[in-house]
This record gives structure tokens, C-alpha cells and sequence, in this order.
């Protein structure tokens, strides 16, 4: 039916606690954004860090989702647009 | 949103290891420019 | 005899005494009897988390407290979770639908 094979991930990544989005991609994503805020390209980052950065990134956003979840709700929608994130930051001002 | 989130932190971050020196970013920094962006965050020292 | 035992406690009552020598303004004075208290309190605090946290291994049939089992310690209890606003690196998140 649909919505039980969602119900069942959700239920087994709440009851893990490893990080969810790929190192790689991540460090790369992490590198691009610091290529701002550096002169050159010698920024160099210890796999600690990239480490806690991850894990700071993604406690932020399962928070976020899980308040953009409730907006999306409040809405009587089942699904997540654009306004409910807005809407959920805005709120958390 | 993540990138706005990973701008503040990488920007400040790279603040902390431009000022103790260092070319190479630390958890310590990470984890000083989490708290200073109210976000702390235990386990990295 | 150590502060601590004088004062019935397990945390160190001078280590504190000094760090809040160093960290209130330099060189700032701070009377003995505050760091009797903050060590209390510190410790008050410490055994409530840790009695939480070994309830929740205990549950787990697990003889070592991992940050998860410190998560669930914590985001169980209503007045720790608003005490306690920081991320736990590996704690997760309180399974809820």
C-alpha cells in the first residue's frame, strides 16, 4: 500500500545513528563552499572535521525536516513544498 | 538551506584556523564556530 | 583534606574554584563557598544525566553508555531536553511518527 514502504524506513533510520548523506560528496560540497572564503585552494580539512561538520549539518536538517513535516501536515498536505520550509524557518525565526 | 547552514559554519571555521595560523581546518574549529552560531555540539572535544 | 571531601562531594571542588578564577574576569576573585556550589550542582547534574543514560543501556541489555543511549536519555526527559539544546554526535533521533 502506499506509504508502508516509507513508514518502514522511517522507522528503521530513527532507530540508527549513522550520518546519511556520502562522505565524498560531502567533502566536495564542503570544499566548493570554503573555495569562498579562502584565497587558493590549499584549504585543507582533518576527516574529524568533515566529520563534525556532517554531523552538525544533518542534526540541523533532520530538526528542520522534522518541523517542515508538521507544516506540511498543517496544510493538509502529504506533501513537502517550498513555503513549509519557509514557513518552519521563519517561524523558528 | 544546507548551504546557507554550511556557509556560516565553514566561514567561521575558516576564521578560527586563518587566526591560530593553520591551513588545515581542525574539529576544534568546527566545533568553535558551532557554538558560536549557537548550534554546540558534544563528541569532537 | 580535599574540599571535595569536606563538602561530601565527588566532584573536585578546587579545580572548579580555579577554573572559575580563570574564566570570570581575569584574575577575578570568586569566594569559596560558590565553588562548593557550582561542584554540587555540576555533580547533581552528572548523576541525573548518568542514571538516565544507564537506565536506558540497562535496557539494552548493554554494559557501556554510548552517545545514543545519552540522546534518548536526554531527549526523554522534558526538563534535560530544554536544559540540554546541543547535538550529540552519533546520538540520533527519538523514533517518533
Amino acid at each position: 500500500r502506499p506509504g508502508a514502504l516509507a513508514l518502514r524506513e522511517i522507522r528503521y533510520l530513527q532507530k540508527t545513528t549513522l550520518l546519511l548523506i556520502p562522505r565524498l560528496p560531502f567533502a566536495r560540497l564542503v570544499r566548493e563552499i570554503a573555495l569562498d572564503f579562502w584565497r587558493d585552494d590549499t584549504l585543507r580539512f582533518q576527516a574529524d572535521a568533515l566529520e563534525a561538520l556532517q554531523e552538525a549539518a544533518e542534526a540541523y536538517l533532520t530538526l528542520l525536516f522534522e518541523d517542515v513535516n508538521l507544516c506540511a501536515i498543517h496544510a493538509k498536505r502529504v506533501t513537502i513544498q517550498v513555503k513549509d520550509v519557509q514557513l518552519a524557518r521563519r517561524i523558528r525565526g | 538551506c544546507l548551504k546557507v547552514f554550511l556557509e556560516k559554519i565553514i566561514r567561521d571555521a575558516v576564521t578560527y584556523a586563518e587566526h591560530a595560523r593553520r591551513k588545515t581546518i581542525q574539529p576544534v574549529d568546527i566545533v568553535c564556530a558551532l557554538r558560536k552560531n549557537k548550534r554546540p555540539l558534544y563528541g569532537f572535544g | 583534606v580535599s574540599r571535595s571531601s569536606k563538602a561530601g562531594l565527588q566532584f573536585p571542588v578546587g579545580r572548579i574554584h580555579k577554573a572559575m578564577k580563570s574564566r570570570v574576569n581575569r584574575g577575578g576573585r570568586v569566594s569559596a563557598n560558590a565553588a562548593v556550589y557550582a561542584a554540587a550542582i555540576l555533580e547533581y547534574l552528572t548523576a541525573e544525566v548518568l542514571e538516565l543514560a544507564g537506565n536506558a543501556s540497562k535496557d539494552w541489555k548493554m554494559k557501556r553508555i554510548s552517545p545514543r543511549h545519552l540522546q534518548l536519555a536526554i531527549r526523554g526527559d522534558e526538563e534535560l531536553d530544554t536544559l540540554i539544546k546541543a547535538t550529540i554526535a552519533g546520538g540520533g533521533v527519538i523514533p517518533h511518527i
